[in-house]
């Protein structure tokens, strides 16, 4: 149980600097922000919490709860991201994860999307904002069918248009 | 392996069948106004893979069926009045009011070999699981998921509207908790 | 008490409807939605719940818990405003209100801030997005000095600017 | 009624002091990129009003004044080394390191009729009242508040980030106390 749990745990939190880095590095700061967990009980980790510690470029605090809630955003995705990389998933569906995001970080995930998105690792998201949706392979349309009070999807390969 | 496609059965606001391809993109949106039925997509999904309903905005799985335009007069929404629901379950056929709902999922493997889940709320209420059309109990359905990776306990690849914050700073044990599922 | 109670619960259901109205008016349905409030028992209202309902255009459900997100945040925002009107404050403040709203709502939930405010009814909207702050009279502007680490401030009246 | 400024000292994530001025309209909008100090600056206009610090995404008042770059090497941020403690305390004019902070809010009830708020942390990290430059008990400040139509108790006018949502779907329990709390 001890080897199961510090496998994860090491894997996870050496992946967990370079995923946050790749989501928020920018001309300003080329480095982008830290990230890192830390264990409150280094006997039996199982026992005790984890504590995940973000400090977006150029800022000083480590304490999460005093983050914005576009730099929580930012943090959230980049864990989900490193999770993912220890246990992979062949899909993800991210409902509107994008609401709190300013133009740049929206760039930055779409960005991060378009890189790591393959054939073992398929993303769906739910979005409103172009600056995302704009670069995916493929849109599903909804729309609500009145007369009939339904719902009704359209989907449109994206790769065929001239971008 | 990817999901390909969906089909919908009467499920929340989706009316009668409705099938959604991904083609062979990996990188999938989906978009839409306010209420058209988006979240409602990904509660299907959610569904699909045996996610409790607790977790879909409703309280019990009768509520992911379709239902239409109720005539407000002829059987007022909140009566609990037995006639009326008698009334309601008479009118078997309308297909403003189903009795039952699926859906099904199609994964892909590998190249030429594909599965096809489905989750069937039947007519008393309870699930019913298949896999290539053929019935297997739940625990079966989730241990073919799990060998494709998908760990319904950790739910890790799932992020629901609104809940993105809060996996930053959800509480140590939480974190501690996730971890142990997954290794 | 019970008087004071019917007083402000009164004035307020009469009054939700029309804002929930002003607020889900659309070319597809000019009636708009519609919203009501009861009371769980009339006897001694303050001694137990209110219960409020909204139904967007075209839709059947009262249950506020089917609604989506944005139907949620349009609501949310019309019992507000029912309650200002009872209970008129001198401002308003709000900070990213419009995360989960699409464009049209977004449309909406601004032309009714210019329609309403006023010498004392002010608004102090905090939004990422343009289709709301573009229809504002004046901009405060925020950004990070790197090098002091601290935030500033810039101010831009609009009305000044061609539209 | 209408708020016509804001003064902001050594609150948050604003160094020294920043004013702000509101001008004559009625609609204005705060923008910005992400982390820049949007929700600051409604933290400070709900600080000014009187609302506790919890709301204010801190425990205690220190919290809400200005921290600046902590050379992490010489005090590490956790650090309850009394020794350490003692040694940011005597970088006492070190404008990294304020020790108090004020926000002030010019408030115009009428033409030409003015009243500015202010409320400061004191360096024992209690809160400080002031009606145009006048010490004032937290009750009487409260009172001129109220008579200009701002309740605090109620908060029905403040929407703070993530919140809005929950507005629409709060208990009928929470609406019959926010309705007694406006009679
Ligand atoms: N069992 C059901 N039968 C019919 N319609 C339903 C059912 N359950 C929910 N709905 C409808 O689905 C709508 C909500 O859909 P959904 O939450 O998917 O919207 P959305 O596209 O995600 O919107 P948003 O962008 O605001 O989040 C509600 O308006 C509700 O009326
Ligand atoms: N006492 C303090 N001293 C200095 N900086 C602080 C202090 N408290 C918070 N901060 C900083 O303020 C930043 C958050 O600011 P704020 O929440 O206002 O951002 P925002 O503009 O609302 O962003 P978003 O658009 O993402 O919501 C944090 O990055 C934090 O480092
Ligand atoms: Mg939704
Ligand atoms: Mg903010």
């Amino acid at each position: 149980r001890y080897n199961l749990f510090m496998e994860a745990f090491d894997f996870i939190s050496t992946k967990i600097d370079s995923t946050y880095k790749d989501l928020t590095k920018a001309e300003a700061s080329p480095l982008g922000g830290s990230a890192y967990l830390t264990l409150e009980d280094e006997e039996e980790p199982y026992n005790s919490g984890i504590k995940y510690h973000a400090m977006p470029p150029l800022k000083r605090f480590r304490d999460m709860e005093l983050l914005s809630g576009g730099e929580k955003t930012v943090a959230a995705l980049a864990l989900l991201f490193a999770i993912h990389s220890f246990q992979p998933s062949p899909f993800f569906v991210l409902d509107e994860v994008d609401a709190a995001l300013d133009n740049a970080n929206i760039q930055r995930v779409a960005n991060y999307i378009v890189k790591h998105s393959g054939p073992n690792f398929q993303f769906i998201v739910i979005s409103l904002k172009n600056g995302l949706f704009e670069k995916s392979d493929a849109l599903v349309g909804i729309y609500r069918e009145q007369v009939k009070n339904s719902s009704k999807t359209l989907s449109i390969d994206l790769r065929e248009y001239p971008r | 392996g990817r999901l390909v496609g969906l089909e919908l059965h009467n499920f929340k606001s989706y009316r009668g069948t409705a099938s959604i391809g991904f083609g062979s993109g990996n990188f999938i949106s989906i978009i839409g106004p306010n209420g058209s039925g988006k979240s409602n997509m990904m509660d299907a999904i959610s569904f699909v893979l045996g996610i409790r309903s607790s977790h879909l905005r409703s309280s019990k799985l009768k509520d992911l069926i379709y239902r239409g335009r109720i005539d407000d007069e002829k059987y007022p929404a909140d009566s609990s009045d037995l006639e009326d629901q008698l009334a309601i379950e008479d009118d078997e056929d309308d297909p403003n009011n189903p009795r039952t709902a699926y859906v099904e999922a199609i994964y892909e493997r590998g190249k030429d070999d594909s599965v096809r889940f489905r989750r069937t709320i039947t007519v008393q209420g309870t699930s019913e699981y298949k896999i290539n059309e053929e019935l297997v109990s739940a625990s079966e359905y989730s241990n073919v998921l799990k060998k494709e990776g998908i760990l319904i306990k950790a739910r890790n690849f799932l992020v629901f509207q609104g809940d993105v914050e809060q996996i930053a700073s959800q509480s140590p044990q939480d974190l501690t908790k996730l971890m142990e599922t997954i290794s």
